[in-house]
């Protein structure tokens, strides 16, 4: 473990911690994507397929734990709670992922470390990573209104991958043949596919002025 | 065979 990655889970927890806390007190998900949820789910389902059967550590268990409860929590709320679901701007969130995960799951099937079905499902679920935010990113463009929570959340999303890279860039000068080709292409790509949103966000905070996205 | 290193990150 190095101070890049624990900063990098500590930050993906606060993003999740935020979208929770804008769901649960003010039973609101407007501006939020529930394709991008749903799609995270499957990412922590089809990557923590080995929770059971390879203890890491306690951290590790917990942490897995803690992000495949919350995925599922989240999508629960914007899906069935009486309150919540009715700011869900379904005729907004219209981005097919099912376009995003054929093409991922093909790839994953021709490039992977291991032809063994947990370690597909594990390529996979880096894949689909890589671009679960595009319909997020489509859903803001769409809606005006970017409420603080939700700029801060998709902000974290982006901030814990592109910490995720240090952690690697740290592991692979001070492990030996510390090599991963698979997590550093598609974490690359999930972190510049953020990029226009972190210039926008950062325009926004030095001129103080609401996040607003390019139509 | 040897069994391959499990992932160790999340």
């Amino acid at each position: 473990m190095n101070i890049f990655r624990l900063t990098a889970d500590m930050t993906h927890l606060m993003s999740v911690i935020v979208l929770l806390l804008k769901i649960h007190t003010i039973k609101s998900c407007a501006g939020i994507s529930l394709k991008t949820q749903e799609l995270y789910a499957i990412v922590f389902t089809c990557r923590y397929l080995d929770i059971f059967t390879d203890f890491i550590s306690f951290y590790n268990t917990i942490m897995k734990v803690i992000f495949l409860w919350t995925s599922f929590s989240i999508v629960w709320y914007m899906r069935y709670h009486k309150i919540v679901r009715r700011s869900y701007d379904k005729d907004q969130d219209t981005f097919r992922h099912v376009f995003l995960m054929l093409p991922c799951l093909v790839l994953a099937l021709l490039i992977n470390e291991r032809f063994t079905f947990k370690e597909v499902m594990w390529t996979f679920s880096f894949y689909l990573e890589a671009v679960a935010i595009l319909p997020q990113l489509v859903l803001l463009q769409r809606t005006r209104n970017i409420d603080n929570l939700t700029g801060q959340y998709i902000f974290l999303l982006g901030a814990y991958r592109a910490l995720y890279i240090l952690n690697w860039i740290y592991r692979y000068v001070t492990e030996p043949n510390y090599v991963h080709w698979i997590p550093w292409m598609s974490g690359l790509v999930q972190t510049l596919l953020y990029g226009d949103f972190f210039y926008y966000y950062f325009l926004s905070w030095k001129n103080n002025v609401k996040l607003q996205l390019p139509a | 065979d040897v069994k391959p290193e499990p992932h160790d990150e999340l």
